[in-house]
């Protein structure tokens, strides 16, 4: 049975992207059947993970408004046991035409129902807003896990976003938790990284995962080349922490 | 006559808030009458200007939605010559609400025009997306600054925000132009780094400004204390260049 997550945060760049695919490539070279869903229509999971968006046949769209069967817009990575359903901007285009349908909110759960058993893992990389497209991954998703980016601006927007998860809960998805929240581009350096850091813990206690991702630059790089950092650079300090990541995250679930 | 601009791209996290506010306080300390505009429903222009989001009676939800006269939701910043119209969370509800009204590009616009003589310059702050927000902002404008972080995702992204901008000038606003490109968090160890302003620069030519904005933390502590830069840390690398900035726009516009 898939457990399907969200790696959400409205505010914008703090690492989704980045957590959501070196995370599902770390537990595919474990051994798990891994499923990555790109639903930013910015497409940075789709191309961080190889695929040419401009020789795709067909893309989360196609899934979600076009009906086109799942296993026609699933492809395949360069990653043993990792898949990923890409998208392209077409997705710009979801969000006003499921504004006006009833349901809009379900239409990503319902595509993914036919598949979901044969993952063991499902990453959805959301964008960076609580629009239509972050609340179908967290409808379709059983829990959260938030990058959090150790700067102002980002601690600023938690409670936003601790907010709408819970609503989500209550109206939509009664199964909705948080994974976990993981601390992203720390820099030792800064007071502020490590206040943001001992606030957080302070507050949210064990939901805080204990692997601290810092800021390096070969995970910047690593999407160039379409490859997860442990791939491009297996000997990094980014490989190395999302390895640790992957292991929390596999112990905690 | 006021000049408008949009600082827009649709990338996260790449500089957009942080340019807009320190590049207005600048230019507001030079004797120039300037007005921020934070339509972003995070709400971090608004915050990284001072302004307390729960003491507020207005806020830009009620300009655009809700037609409450604009002098009632004008605040003044502790900057001189610099006001703002702050937004909350409420304004996540306006892409929906808008969505199926007609004209729905045109609120904005509509909404500032009793003012804008009044300012010499009010700069726009986009959320990271291409919606219905970034839209009015956009048709509002005379032109656009891309702030563009030196990153892989964020140069990939850039083609996606031409397209979009050269699509709003020609079917919604034949004025719209980009009033420059500025290369934010540039860190000059990194060859990546490196690599995306030769390319832009050889691509972009003149639309590029001389300016290039570094990586500074100060520039990410001034929002904790509410201030920009100018004011935070008049010394810092950040305010320097965001003076320098400041003295680029004023010529070339
Ligand atoms: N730990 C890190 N160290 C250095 N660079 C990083 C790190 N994590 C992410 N980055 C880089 O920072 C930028 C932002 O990260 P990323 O795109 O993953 O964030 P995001 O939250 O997905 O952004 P968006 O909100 O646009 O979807 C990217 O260019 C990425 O390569
Ligand atoms: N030159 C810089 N040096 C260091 N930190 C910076 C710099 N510019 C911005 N920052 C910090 O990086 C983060 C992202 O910047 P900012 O929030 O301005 O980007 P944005 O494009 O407005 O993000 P969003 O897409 O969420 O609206 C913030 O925490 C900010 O304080
Ligand atoms: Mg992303
Ligand atoms: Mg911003």
């Amino acid at each position: 049975m898939g457990k399907v997550i969200s790696v959400a945060n409205q505010k914008g760049g703090v690492g989704k992207t980045t957590t959501a695919i070196n995370l599902a490539a770390c537990i595919a070279l474990k051994g798990y059947k891994t499923l990555v869903i790109d639903s930013d229509p910015q497409g940075n999971a789709s191309s961080g993970l190889g695929i040419n968006r401009d020789r795709l046949k067909y893309c989360i769209y196609d899934l979600i408004i076009n009906e086109v069967p799942i296993k026609e817009v699933v492809c395949s990575t360069r990653v043993r046991n990792l898949d990923i359903i890409p998208a392209t901007i077409q997705l710009a285009g979801a969000e006003v035409e499921l504004a006006s349908r009833d349901n809009r909110e379900n239409y990503l759960k319902e595509s993914i129902q036919p598949i979901k058993d044969e993952y063991d893992w499902i990453f959805i990389d959301c964008p960076p807003s609580l629009g239509i497209l972050t609340l179908n991954a967290l409808n379709a998703s059983r829990s959260v896990i938030i990058p959090l980016q150790c700067e102002y601006y980002a601690l600023e927007g938690l409670s936003q976003l601790i907010n709408t998860i819970s609503l989500v809960k209550k109206r939509m998805n009664r199964d909705l938790s948080i994974e976990g929240i993981v601390f992203t581009m720390f820099d030792a350096r800064t007071n502020l990284s490590i206040q943001v850091v001992d606030q957080v813990k302070t507050h949210f206690k064990r939901q805080v995962y204990r692997t601290i991702i810092p800021r390096n630059v070969r995970l910047s790089e690593a999407p160039s080349h379409g490859k997860p950092i442990v791939v491009y650079d297996p000997r990094s300090k980014g490989a190395e922490v999302y390895q640790d990541l992957a292991v929390e995250v596999l112990k905690r679930a």
